[in-house]
């Protein structure tokens, strides 16, 4: 299952 | 962490510094918009409500810390401090920015890419942030005559959108299910909104002429 992707932007 | 990524990143940090560095030294916030400045401020406090829980690097936190302490003294600044507020220009800065809140608010709980409380407020912000800019856009229509350091900051404010948009069109070919819609069309948005600022930007800069956007 695909995790969620973090938000690694700002 | 791309180039474009990293270059966006700078050129918005820079946008701040010049903003701030502006009304720090010369002590004046003449055509600055109070209420972009607070629709940022409210766009950093609704982003960031990760800040303490997702520790994603040093510098992420950092640069997150960084543009909420620098946007909310820009409004303390703009509304407390005893010498700057007298260079606001109230009755110019007249945009009902609280009418762009609501519609972004409704559209966040419509279209997202989970209703979750957090994730909500992450798209919230997206979209407040795409029409943010606004009353500064109808300031500088209205005042006419742009100050540089106010045409620089409106300037690189602009250029970190299109820099992001770089970086999404490189995490797409390298990544595999790097796919947000939702952040590439408020993003795409947004620096559609800059467009015509950028085109008298650059005139300006080509005839080597002050800034004067048309009426």
């Amino acid at each position: 299952y695909q995790t969620q992707p973090v938000k690694d932007e700002l | 962490m791309n180039i474009f990524r990293l270059a966006g990143d700078m050129t918005h940090l820079a946008s701040v510094l010049v903003l701030l560095l502006k009304i720090h030294t010369i002590k004046s916030c003449a055509g600055i918009s109070l209420k972009t400045q607070e629709l940022y401020a409210l766009v950093f406090a609704t982003r960031y409500l990760d800040l303490f829980t997702d520790y994603i690097s040093l510098y992420n936190t950092l640069m997150k810390l960084i543009f909420l302490v620098s946007s909310f003294s820009i409004v303390w600044y703009i509304r407390h401090h005893k010498i700057v507020r007298r260079s606001y220009d109230k009755d110019q800065d007249t945009f009902r920015h609280y009418f762009l809140v609501l519609p972004c608010f409704l559209l966040a709980l419509v279209i997202n890419e989970k209703f979750t409380v957090k994730e909500i407020m992450w798209t919230f912000s997206l979209y407040l942030e795409a029409v943010a800019i606004l009353p500064q856009l109808v300031l500088l229509q209205r005042t006419r005559n742009i100050d540089n350091l106010t045409g620089q900051y409106v300037f690189l404010l602009g250029a970190y959108r299109s820099l992001y948009i770089l970086n999404w069109i490189y995490r797409y070919f390298t990544e595999p299910h790097y796919v947000h819609w939702i952040t590439w069309i408020s993003g795409l948005v947004q620096t559609l909104l800059y467009a015509d600022f950028f085109y008298y930007y650059f005139q300006s800069w080509k005839n080597n002429v002050k800034l004067e956007l048309p009426a």
